[in-house]
């Protein structure tokens, strides 16, 4: 464990919270993309399949439980809850995110590091989680102006994963064998896709605007 | 003590 990861997982944990927090102070979820939410949650039951074989720390088992648990309960929340779902954005959240779900799988059979049912489902979690703020930005897009928790919630999410790179840099010169390839080069491409919206949630913050993002 | 763990990470 580094400081990079630590400060990773940290952000990520407030990425999560902020969500929670915004659902259950405003018992409302508009401006959050319910696919997302779905897709990350999916993210993170195939990515800890081994939550019950292969024990790490306790802080690795901790960890993946309340990403599990609070992911399954956002989604509860946005589908379920009879206040929260009635402010669900239904008609601007229509990212066909099956394509996700189908080319993340597909190249989780092509690439993967040992072709087992639990490293392919890990890549493809790998994969899924590069692309699964898609319909959540594009949800940002459509209903223009970002109110601020969703905004921050996306924010955390980015700099989490930036945080990563960060650790998989360190790792890497510091540790004799590198095997994370997967994980560092899907990372890149995740922080990528932040970066068009941090540059705008940059901007918003400097002219203490609403942020704006061009439709 | 990093687990010689391939998916040591979250």
């Amino acid at each position: 464990m580094n400081i990079f990861r630590l400060a990773g997982d940290m952000t990520h944990l407030i990425s999560v919270l902020v969500l929670l927090l915004k659902i259950y102070a405003t018992k409302s979820c508009s401006g959050i993309s319910l696919k997302t939410q779905e897709l990350y949650a999916i993210v993170f039951v195939t990515r800890y399949l081994d939550l019950f074989t292969d024990f790490i720390s306790l802080y690795n088992t901790v960890m993946k439980l309340v990403f599990i648990g609070s992911s399954l309960a956002i989604v509860w929340c946005m589908r379920y809850h009879r206040v929260v779902r009635r402010s669900y954005d239904r008609e601007l959240d229509t990212f066909r995110y099956w394509i996700l779900l189908g080319v993340s799988f597909i190249l989780a059979l092509v690439l993967h590091e040992k072709f087992t049912l639990q490293e392919v489902f890990w890549a493809f979690s790998i994969y899924l989680e590069a692309v699964a703020i898609l319909p959540q930005l594009v949800l940002l897009q459509r209903s223009g102006n970002v109110d601020n928790l969703a905004g921050q919630y996306v924010f955390f999410l980015g700099a989490y994963r930036a945080f990563y790179i960060l650790n998989w840099i360190y790792r890497y010169l510091t540790e004799q064998r590198f095997t994370r390839w997967i994980s560092c080069v899907s990372g890149l491409v995740q922080t990528a896709l932040y970066a068009d919206f941090f540059y705008y949630y940059f901007i918003s913050w400097k002219n203490n605007a609403k942020l704006q993002l061009p439709a | 003590r990093e687990q010689p763990q391939d998916h040591d990470e979250l």
